[in-house]
């Protein structure tokens, strides 16, 4: 996945 | 995802096993901050609210399921464990939380993207997941003799917040549009924090002594 949303990361 | 993220996650992911490998099986949590664990617990709690309203992927989930899992139960085992709380050196960790989560709400609720309760609360946590890491490190500076996988622990999430900087610069130039200030700075302050840290640590390592900070 890859996704350019801003929240994807932890 | 690129390498620098995944190697990010993995790195905190172990940051966490090597605490609850402490605890669990040498039954102490000596100098371990629960101010610190309390803050993550807080931090992870309020960035997380997206968990239950947007799906990004399986591994998203699980990652934020066992963050907030695993920092409810660290703080549970400090706090009530019968064995384990008896080696929480209270005295010691005597940072006050407040002095730092009051200035990051404010902070929050001024400088955010959005003004939605969900993005207020998730900026809230960046700015105090950069500083929540300020009363371990003030415990380690008064703790003589830091044990191994306290050290190793410390070690771990500040390379977990090196490599997210890395997977930041790669994600600019492979992302169009990928520009998230807040998250960046908030990123980098956190990461600067270690900085005396982790000298002291690859000093320890060099010239094999035990980890020690200067008062």
């Amino acid at each position: 996945f890859s996704s350019a949303s801003s929240h994807d990361e932890l | 995802m690129n390498i620098f993220r995944l190697a990010g996650d993995m790195t905190h992911l172990a940051s966490v096993l090597v605490l609850l490998l402490k605890i669990h099986t040498i039954k102490s949590c000596a100098g371990v901050s629960l101010k610190t664990q309390e803050l993550y617990a807080l931090v992870f709690a309020t960035r997380y609210l997206d968990i239950v309203t947007d799906f990004i992927s399986v591994y998203n989930t699980v990652m934020k399921l066992i963050f907030l899992g695993s920092s409810f139960s660290i703080v549970w085992y400090i706090r009530h464990h019968r064995v384990v709380r008896r080696s929480y050196d209270k005295d010691q960790d005597t940072f006050r939380h407040y002095l730092l989560m009051i200035p990051c709400m404010l902070l929050a609720l001024f400088v955010h993207e959005k003004f939605t309760f969900k993005e207020v609360m998730w900026t809230f946590s960046l700015y105090l997941e950069a500083v929540a890491i300020l009363p371990q490190l003030v415990l380690l500076q008064r703790t003589r003799n830091i044990d191994n996988l306290t050290g190793q622990y410390v070690f771990l999430l500040g390379a977990y917040r090196g490599l997210y900087i890395f997977n930041w610069i790669y994600r600019y130039f492979t992302e169009p549009h990928f520009v998230h200030w807040i998250t960046w700075i908030a990123g980098v302050v956190q990461t600067l924090l270690y900085a005396d840290f982790f000298y002291y640590y690859f000093e320890s390592w060099k010239n094999n002594v035990r980890l020690q900070l200067p008062a």
